[in-house]
């Protein structure tokens, strides 16, 4: 499955820290 | 949120708390919630802010799991730029162009940092949606039934289905209140749902195997009533709108 990926602020979109729920 | 669980916001980690200023040095009050769509943007519903639309009336807050009280790694922001929908409109029941931007930035002028309980959501290819019958989670501060008069003071989620417009459209739901803007959302128990409160956050679907906001809290009648969804706003058919007001795609999690 795609994921996305870092960007230069260091954020990565929809990526929990916690394991997600679906 | 009818129903759901309480949560943190680890587990949300792109929800906003959006506040509105008190004059004579009372705390701010929750307003709305909010999604962090790019670290300098959240995303939230313009019919939040329609009756008092100046910037300097907000405060912003990324990290919260209790309202307002002291959240370790929280961040708070003011609102440099606050943008409604230059068509958003309001019927007897509908929202339409139910949407905002609000560009934040700390005190220091910063935008949002990365953290366990801060991070962006991803934006949705443009007019795509997860299919009819898929699981989408929603979150908020507001109300766990219509008829409480006390909002919880704990962040809660839950999981709805979203609904087709063929049926959202079906006269013993909402009829031609409903437009192809606008999702609807439910349990196919009438159990859970986003209630009053909940406004402009996010509805999360899973969309080519990436959390995606597919929608922002927008109306619906009462909470958790039967054949009476909860209604949102389509994102994927406002990429255009975003992007033109953010400008630079790069900064944008698509």
């Amino acid at each position: 499955k795609p994921s996305s990926s870092v960007d230069q602020q260091g954020f990565q979109c929809g990526q929990k820290a916690l394991r997600p729920r679906f | 949120i009818v129903g759901g669980e309480f949560t943190e916001v680890e587990n949300q980690p792109w929800f906003a708390a959006i506040y509105q200023k008190n004059k004579g040095g009372s705390p701010p009050s929750f307003k709305c919630g909010g999604s962090l769509i790019s670290p300098c943007w959240v995303a939230s519903a313009a019919h939040c802010f329609i009756q008092l639309p100046k910037k300097e009336n907000y405060v912003v807050y990324l990290g919260q799991s209790k309202e307002s009280s002291y959240n370790p790694g929280e961040m708070k922001f003011e609102v440099e730029q606050l943008i409604l929908h230059e068509y958003y409109r309001e019927d007897s029941l509908a929202y339409h162009n139910d949407i905002a931007l609000l560009k934040i930035r700390t005190s220091t002028g910063q935008c949002a940092q990365p953290s366990r309980s801060i991070q962006t959501i991803c934006l949705p290819p443009r007019f795509t949606d997860a299919p009819f019958g898929s699981d989408c989670e929603i979150t908020g501060f507001g109300k766990e039934s219509e008829s409480d008069y006390l909002y919880p003071k704990n962040l809660k989620m839950s999981v709805v289905k979203l609904v087709s417009h063929e049926q959202c459209m079906q006269p013993h739901y909402y009829g031609s209140e409903i437009n192809y803007k606008m999702l609807c959302a439910a349990d196919p128990e009438w159990k859970t749902d986003s209630c009053k409160g909940d406004s402009g956050g996010p509805l999360i679907c899973n969309i080519e195997g990436r959390p995606t906001l597919s929608g922002i809290v927008s109306w619906g009648r009462g909470c958790a009533e039967k054949n009476k969804p909860g209604v949102y706003t389509r994102v994927s058919h406002f990429l255009d709108w975003i992007q033109s007001h953010i400008g630079e795609e790069k900064g944008l999690a698509f």
